[in-house]
């Protein structure tokens, strides 16, 4: 473990609750956010520990992922379930085919992995997963604009968790001898291409929604 | 034959 790898899990994890936080705590509308985002999120977290119970790495890795598996079905049964906020949803908005999405990440898994076993297949689903979830927000971003449940820090916290996991991985790359996590690393950079397109939706949609708010 | 490293990352 070293301190990128650490603070990037710790930024992942708050950009998880503060969404979550806005979702629930101030019991606001949805508009603006992708469930189908955060249902890929929740399934990148089920498919990659599965090896919860079968391989102890440490009690910090294991207490994590029950917390990220627990944090994003949280935000997911809020955007489903809660009478207030699945009102506000605009599910006709939110309209990216994630299937696609997932049937492309599924065979790519089976072409694609370090050794074909059921949980190697599954994390390498999970790895590309995770690369290609935030699309649906990306595309509901560019079609709504609206940034206003999508808050600054949230996406300031995600940024920050894929700018430090490369630096780890350039970490454990130079310090350990034979750190070779290619379907990680490649997959990690696509990931963050993603998010810096994403940020730049973002900070668009931040720029004409301020612009718009000032003849106001 | 080569065990795949152990997945200690999250």
């Amino acid at each position: 473990m070293n301190i990128f790898r650490f603070a990037g899990d710790m930024t992942h994890l708050m950009s998880i609750l503060i969404l979550l936080l806005k979702i629930y705590a101030t019991k606001s509308c949805a508009v603006g956010i992708s469930l189908k985002t955060q249902e890929l999120y929740a399934l990148v977290f089920l498919t990659r520990y599965l090896d919860q119970f079968t391989d102890y790495v440490s009690l910090y890795n294991s207490v994590m992922k029950v917390v990220f598996i627990a944090s994003s079905l949280a935000i997911v049964w809020c955007m489903r379930r809660h009478p207030l906020v699945r009102k506000s949803y605009d599910k006709d908005l939110d309209t990216f085919r994630h299937q696609y999405v997932l049937l492309a990440c599924f065979v790519l898994a089976l072409l694609l992995h370090e050794i074909f076993t059921f949980q190697e297949v599954f994390w390498a689903f999970s790895i590309y997963l995770e690369a290609v979830a935030i699309l649906p927000q990306l595309v509901l971003l560019q079609r709504s604009g609206n940034v206003d449940n999508l808050t600054g820090q949230y996406v300031l916290f995600l940024g920050a968790y894929r700018g430090l996991y490369i630096i780890n991985w350039i970490y454990r790359y130079f310090t350990e001898d034979h750190f070779t996590r290619w379907i990680a690393c490649v997959s990690g950079l696509v990931q963050t291409a993603l998010y810096a397109d994403f940020f730049y939706y973002y900070y668009l949609s931040w720029k004409t929604n301020t612009k718009l708010k000032l003849p106001a | 034959e080569d065990e795949a490293p152990t997945k200690d990352e999250l």
